[in-house]
C-alpha cells in the first residue's frame, strides 16, 4: 500500500524521502502543520491520497498510502 | 596538545560513508568532503574526500584541494557571520544542539549544488565541516554530524597555539 | 490554499498505528547505527 514516505525534522528539513514522498517535499510545509491526537498521529488525505503521520523525538515520519 | 593527525585522517574518512536504509528503500551517496578547519582563519587542519581516483599530486588533485580551501574559508566566514548574529531568530538552519553538557550549534547552507553542514567542536577554535550532494537530505547531515561531533570529545576544549 | 484535509475519522485499513509506530523506529534505528563513526584511536 505504501507508495512513499518522507521523514522531517522540526526544522522541516528532510531525513529521508521514498518514492511519491521524493517527489512532494514541498508537502512538509503544511504536513508539519497538521494537528496530531495525543499519541502524536494524525491523517489528511489529499491528491487522492492518504498521508499517515505519525511524529516522536522530534521527527515525523509522513507515509503515503 | 598536538594533533594525532593520522587518526584525525581516519577518523574524517571514516565520516564519508553514505546511508543505506532498509526500512524504508533509501539510501544516500558518500558525502564529498570531511573537513577539520580553523574557527579563526577557515585553515584546513585535516581532510577527507571521497573521490579517491583523483591521481595524487594531478592537476585534478591540486584543483580539489584549492577548491576546498575556498569552501572552507567561506564557510568559516558564514559560520562567523552567523555566530556572531545576536538578534536571536531562530532559522531552519540553525540547529542549536548539546552535547556532554556542552553548547554548540550546527548549521546548514547551501553552496551553489552542494549541501554544507558546520559546527564548531565545542569550546575549541576547530569546525568540523561536511560538504555532501544537494540530494543528501540536511536533515540527515545534522544527525551525522552531531554523531560525529560526540566522538570527537578528545578535541573539546582543544585551542590554537 | 491547503492541499490536504484533516481524517476525522481514522481509516487504520491501509496501516495501522502499530505499523506506522514500528516502520518510525526502524528507520531511526538503522540512520542511528549507520551514523555510528568508528574512532582510529587518539586524536591528540
Amino acid at each position: 500500500n505504501i507508495k512513499g514516505t518522507i521523514a522531517f525534522d522540526s526544522h522541516g528539513n528532510v531525513i529521508e524521502s521514498t518514492g511519491v514522498g521524493s517527489t512532494r517535499i514541498e508537502d512538509i510545509c503544511e504536513l508539519s502543520r497538521v494537528a496530531l491526537d495525543a499519541e502524536g498521529f494524525a491523517q489528511v488525505q489529499g491528491d487522492s491520497l492518504l498521508v499517515h503521520l505519525y511524529k516522536r523525538d522530534d521527527v515525523t515520519l509522513a507515509v503515503y498510502t | 596538545v598536538m594533533l594525532h593527525s593520522k587518526n584525525v585522517k581516519v577518523f574524517l574518512e571514516n565520516t564519508l560513508k553514505p546511508y543505506d536504509l532498509h526500512s524504508v528503500d533509501f539510501k544516500t551517496s558518500s558525502l564529498q568532503s570531511s573537513i577539520l578547519l580553523t574557527a579563526t582563519n577557515g585553515g584546513i587542519m585535516s581532510f577527507a574526500t571521497s573521490n579517491s581516483d583523483v591521481p595524487k599530486n594531478s592537476i585534478n588533485e591540486i584543483n580539489s584541494v584549492n577548491n576546498l580551501k575556498m569552501m572552507s574559508l567561506l564557510v568559516k566566514d558564514k559560520w562567523s557571520e552567523d555566530e556572531n548574529n545576536t538578534v536571536e531568530q531562530p532559522t531552519n538552519s540553525c540547529y542549536p544542539v548539546e552535547i556532554e553538557s556542552f553548547k554548540t550549534k550546527i548549521y546548514t547552507y547551501e553552496m551553489e549544488d552542494l549541501h554544507a553542514c558546520v559546527a564548531q567542536i565545542p569550546n575549541s577554535d576547530l569546525l568540523l565541516l561536511f560538504i555532501a550532494e544537494s540530494t543528501f537530505p540536511y536533515g540527515l547531515l545534522v544527525i551525522k554530524i552531531e554523531r560525529a561531533i560526540r566522538e570527537l570529545s578528545d578535541l573539546f576544549g582543544y585551542r590554537l597555539g | 490554499t491547503n492541499t490536504f484535509t484533516a481524517l476525522t475519522t481514522p481509516d487504520s485499513t491501509k496501516i495501522s498505528k502499530e505499523q506506522l509506530k514500528r516502520l518510525h523506529s526502524r528507520i531511526l534505528d538503522e540512520i542511528s547505527s549507520q551514523s555510528q563513526v568508528d574512532k582510529p584511536g587518539p586524536l591528540t
